[in-house]
């Protein structure tokens, strides 16, 4: 998290705000309670209270506005720059702003008032721009549900206003998984048209031979119909399409878009009903089979026929020695399976049949 | 060589996005995406977002500079 210079912040507790004018795209009441929701999402977690002013000179003024709108610094037109606000301070500081060149709503299908009010709203109070991705206050829009602070947000604020005394539990996201951590473990990893796509709690990170730096992204902000965790993932390059596991749903993606008929039940490929999450999931190029692995077994899925092999469940243990009896999540490269599990990474040679190199996890990463 | 029409918008958007939320100083300095003012915000830009620190504008860097975002500068005034 980062402070504006000096930690500006209200010397009062008892901040007051006025909604000075609304957006025509939702109605007045949603307006309203997007800000109170906005707003309740700091005084939930420091002693700050928000009264609403219906006239006069709050200490936050909120307006709607479209590119010069009286503060010298303009809008931009649609998309782009969503809103801005100031510091605490006098005057204009603590004024939140937001273009009215954008489409509002309480949902996904546009730019959600609530989130945006919110992020804004933190500037009012005196949080500048987190470089956590998963952070309320990272400077680029994403759309979430749920808890919408990370423990960054939480410590930011409190570092300026304290805690709130009679906080009730507040289960902040966890922070953004750091891609060095040596204890690393993966959900799930699959290619996804030639870049390598690793899944953790709700982010992914994108490797590509000509990108030397993993991008990590929300889930949600590049597939928002996904759920925030995946329990595995493979790629299934004749069909161009990416098959997403969580719990006993699962999903195929093509590219950004979701494939019409998903989500569908795991036990549609026949996987048996007592089987509720699959663990790990590769398609294997050169047998044209998916390994789908759960707990200590795994089934072979082929994809020609869209049938289970029979002969399975098998385990983990007889076909693949060497490795763990579970795996978190797998990859194949030219005969070469990687099993990830924890936070240590084995590469099975898929032809000799054993496992030829053992490293961590994370060494993928290049750290 | 003058630019292709695109890369010169591209240079423009990234130039107006660094001055914004990165203070770039205003004003002629030259070929502004040689200058070494520019190279370093845009660094400085690569470092907050956690991407590769090529001081170049780059795909990547491109792309996030085109995402929906907040006015407020990214560092402090």
């Amino acid at each position: 998290y980062n402070h504006f210079p000096r930690h500006l912040k209200w010397q009062n507790n008892n901040v007051t705000f006025r909604i000075v004018n609304y957006t025509p795209d939702l109605k007045k009441s949603d307006v309203d309670r997007a800000i109170r929701n906005a707003l309740n999402v700091w005084s939930s977690v420091t002693p700050l209270t928000f009264k609403k002013l219906h006239n006069g000179i709050a200490d936050i003024m909120i307006s709607f506005g479209s590119k010069e709108h009286g503060d010298y610094n303009p809008f931009d037109g649609p998309n782009g720059l969503l809103a801005h606000a100031y510091p605490p301070g006098q005057g204009i500081g603590g004024d939140t702003h937001f273009d009215e060149d954008e489409l509002w709503t309480k949902d996904s299908s546009a730019y959600n008032l609530f989130i945006v009010a919110a992020h804004e709203l933190g500037h009012a109070l005196g949080m500048s721009h987190s470089t956590d991705a998963g952070a309320l206050m990272y400077p680029i829009y994403s759309y979430s549900t749920g808890q919408v602070l990370a423990e960054d947000d939480i410590e930011g604020i409190q570092a300026l206003y304290g805690p709130n005394p009679d906080q009730k539990k507040v289960k902040p996201k966890p922070d953004a998984p750091d891609k060095c951590d040596p204890m690393l473990s993966f959900d799930a990893a699959t290619e996804l048209r030639g870049e390598t796509i690793i899944f953790k709690d709700r982010f992914y990170w994108r490797l590509h031979p000509q990108m030397p730096e993993p991008e990590q992204t929300l889930i949600k902000s590049t597939w928002p119909s996904l759920p925030n965790k995946v329990d595995a993932a493979y790629e299934n390059p004749q069909k161009d399409q990416v098959i997403i596991f969580s719990g006993i749903r699962m999903w195929a993606l093509n590219g950004y878009s979701l494939v019409d008929g998903y989500p569908k039940y795991i036990h549609k490929l026949g996987l048996p009903k007592t089987v509720r999450k699959v663990d790990a999931a590769v398609y294997i190029r050169d047998t044209g089979k998916t390994l789908l692995f759960s707990d200590e077994e795994y089934w072979s899925y082929d994809e020609a026929t869209g049938t289970m092999e029979s002969g399975y469940p098998r385990t983990i243990e007889d076909d693949f020695p060497g490795m763990d009896d579970e795996v978190d999540a797998a990859v194949y490269h030219y005969g070469y399976l990687n099993f990830f599990h924890d936070h240590v990474q084995y590469e099975y040679s898929y032809t000799s049949k054993k496992v030829i190199h053992i490293m961590r996890t994370n060494s993928i990463f290049n750290c | 060589v003058p630019l292709p029409s695109e890369d010169k918008d591209n240079w423009l958007q990234a130039e107006k996005y660094l001055r914004r939320f990165y203070g770039l100083p205003a004003g002629l300095q030259g070929r502004q995406e040689t200058s070494g003012a520019f190279r370093t915000k845009i660094m400085e830009m690569q470092s907050f977002f956690k991407l590769k620190l090529t001081g170049n504008l780059d795909d990547n860097t491109l792309e996030f500079m085109k995402l929906p975002r907040c006015g407020v500068p990214d560092v402090g005034e």
